[in-house]
């Protein structure tokens, strides 16, 4: 099972194990290319004594002998090197939090209590909502309200103002002054009609 | 700190890759050469160490800069000495987006709900306010209309 | 495996931050 070592990758910008071996093949490259030179050395050296009996193959072979030796022992100390930079150097310990993660050490938040946060909000923008359509509700009535007092007062004024007129006049109870007023009346027509009779 | 492991982990590395690789090692390789040329294949050995090595050294320096490692090893040490007096494991990326963009956007959501709150009180009082002055209103109209109608059925 | 994995490492560094301008914005609209 390969570990991706994400999070490592989360800092660093890069797997540590891509880090590794992008080193391992430039080693080895490095390796590689100096036994070349090495190998192209002797040779030209070798150009220098035409009666030695050392061919080309044969350096070709000890190339390869010391090569395959340092390859060897290469691979078994690069391994114990990628392991102990993997553990120590290129790794994040289990402890550690990187610092664009610290929200989630202070709200150690579970999925359904996010949910119900959420949830919670709506019903609080509905609410609100609710409270503001009411209190537009209220607002209006009252603006409503300041109409219908202000013509109720005017009938109300326009009644004290009918009664004013009858105290100004004399008559303070306006019932009694009618009562007495039909009396009159009453009166005056019963006198008036006395007089007819008696004209006639 | 990384930074200077890391430079004695790839130095511990070439010093036993060049005991490895010894002269005696490389002498017996190319021996009949050795017997023909002991000096020059000497240098040429000592050339091939010294340039692997000189190699070795530019390519982690490259590394290291393309890297940026010299300031991330250092940041990553001073993140790792604040998170030294913490044992348990810290939190990790869950593997659903979802859920971590959540908890990054909790505190927000914290806020916005505070703010709710607070804005939906003041509604409240506002128009518990604004209903009583309206329960008022109420009043005050029938008791106006009640006065009306009195003097209406007088007259009446 | 490797590009996906810094892929989505770097997604992870970075997305949050930028879901959360844009969550702060509409708050903030919805606030106003």
């Amino acid at each position: 099972s390969v570990n991706p070592m994400a999070y490592e990758a989360q800092f660093f910008g890069f797997t540590p194990q891509t880090c590794m071996l992008r080193i391992y093949i430039a080693f080895q490259d490095y390796l590689f290319e100096m036994m070349q030179l090495v190998e192209s050395v002797i040779l030209k050296k070798l150009d220098g004594f035409p009666d030695c009996k050392i061919s080309p193959s044969e350096i070709r072979k000890s190339t390869e002998k010391f090569l395959l030796f340092m390859k060897e022992h290469f691979d078994k100390l690069f391994s114990k090197m990628e392991e102990v930079l993997l553990q120590l150097v290129l790794n994040i310990p289990k402890n550690v939090l990187l610092p664009e993660d610290k929200v989630h050490e202070q709200y150690p938040y579970s999925k359904e209590q996010f949910q119900e946060l959420q949830e919670e909000i709506q019903q609080l923008q509905q609410q609100y909502k609710a409270e503001a359509a009411a209190g537009q509700a209220l607002r209006a009535e009252l603006e409503e309200q300041k109409a219908v007092q202000t013509e109720l007062e005017k009938i109300l004024k326009w009644f004290e103002g009918l009664e004013n007129i009858c105290r100004e006049h004399g008559t303070s109870n306006f019932k009694e002054s009618f009562a007495f007023l039909t009396q009159n009346a009453k009166k005056l027509q019963d006198v008036l009609k006395d007089v007819e009779e008696k004209s006639r | 700190g990384r930074s200077q492991l890391f430079a004695t982990v790839v130095d511990t590395f070439l010093e036993k890759l060049v005991a490895a690789g010894s002269y005696q090692r490389f002498a017996s390789c190319y021996r009949r050469f050795y017997k023909l040329q002991p000096q020059v294949t000497k240098s040429i050995y000592e050339q091939f160490i010294s340039q692997l090595q000189s190699s070795v050294r530019e390519e982690i320096e490259e590394v290291k800069a393309e890297g940026n490692l010299e300031k991330l090893f250092s940041s990553l040490d001073k993140i790792v000495e604040e998170a030294k007096n913490r044992e348990e494991p810290a939190w990790r990326p869950s593997g659903v987006p979802e859920e971590d963009t959540g908890s990054a956007m909790l505190p927000y959501l914290l806020k916005h709900r505070a703010f709710l709150l607070r804005i939906l009180g003041e509604k409240q009082q506002e128009n518990s306010r604004a209903a009583e002055a309206v329960l008022a209103g109420r009043g005050r109209i029938r008791e106006l209309q009640q006065l009306i109608e009195d003097h209406r059925q007088a007259w009446q | 495996l490797d590009e996906l994995v810094v892929e989505t490492a770097t997604k992870r560094k970075q997305w949050p931050k930028k879901i959360l301008r844009h969550t702060i914005q509409t708050y903030k609209a919805e606030q106003e």
